[in-house]
């Protein structure tokens, strides 16, 4: 799931 | 959401509070790198461009604190509490650290778009942020106990990013390459900080490099 890699973290 | 990320962001929250606390109370920023309080808003604004057009409540909140007291200590560096910053103990090259980050950020993003190419730039200048800070500390030999805090604090919050990349990867194989190899340089970067932080200032005594 590279697209939402990390983008739900700060 | 797990206990090692909440737990992270309240001590990035935490760390805040005791930047500005410190600042507010002793009306002065002496042993505050303004270079690195300089990085951490270009960091935060770069990463957080996502909150014009992603909303969910926990992380917009705290994107907007982050992004709003971080130019609050910005604007405090600059304006009522300049006269106590001195500029020739903060004489970091910030420019290694910004092209640096900007090349990795060209180079391998996860898509060549903007956002993600800022993104990626983001993650890999706070990795290294608090280098005029430590090297201030350095240079000055001690740094006063609240300041010790402050780093602590702000190191802990990447630090307990670690675990929780470990249990999302293992609970739900989430893996996020970029993030976890810059978290780790970042908590590395401080960990010779924390041992004298944990040897002296938990021990009561005050904080002076050997």
């Amino acid at each position: 799931v590279v697209e939402e890699a990390g983008k739900d973290e700060l | 959401m797990n206990i090692f990320r909440l737990a992270g962001d309240l001590f990035h929250l935490i760390s805040i509070f005791i930047l500005i606390h410190k600042m507010t109370t002793s009306k002065s920023c002496s042993g505050i790198s303004f270079k690195s309080q300089a990085l951490y808003l270009l960091v935060y604004v770069t990463r957080y461009l996502d909150l014009f057009w992603t909303f969910a409540l926990y992380n917009s909140t705290m994107k907007i604190i982050f992004i709003g007291s971080s130019a609050y200590v910005l604007h405090l560096m600059t304006g009522p509490f300049k006269p106590t910053h001195d500029p020739n103990i903060d004489t970091f090259k910030v420019r290694y650290l910004i092209g640096g980050a900007a090349i990795l950020a060209l180079l391998f993003p996860y898509k060549w778009t903007p956002a993600e190419v800022l993104w990626t730039f983001s993650i890999w200048l706070e990795s290294v942020a608090i280098l005029p800070q430590l090297f201030m500390v350095q240079r000055t030999g001690a740094a006063e106990t609240i300041t010790t805090h402050y780093i602590f604090a702000l190191g802990a919050y990447r630090a307990l990013y670690i675990p929780n990349w470990i249990y999302r990867y293992l609970t739900s194989t989430f893996w996020d390459p970029l993030s976890i190899i810059a978290g780790v340089i970042q908590t590395v970067l401080y960990s010779d900080f924390f041992y004298i932080y944990y040897t002296k200032v938990l021990q009561g005594r005050k904080f002076e490099l050997p």
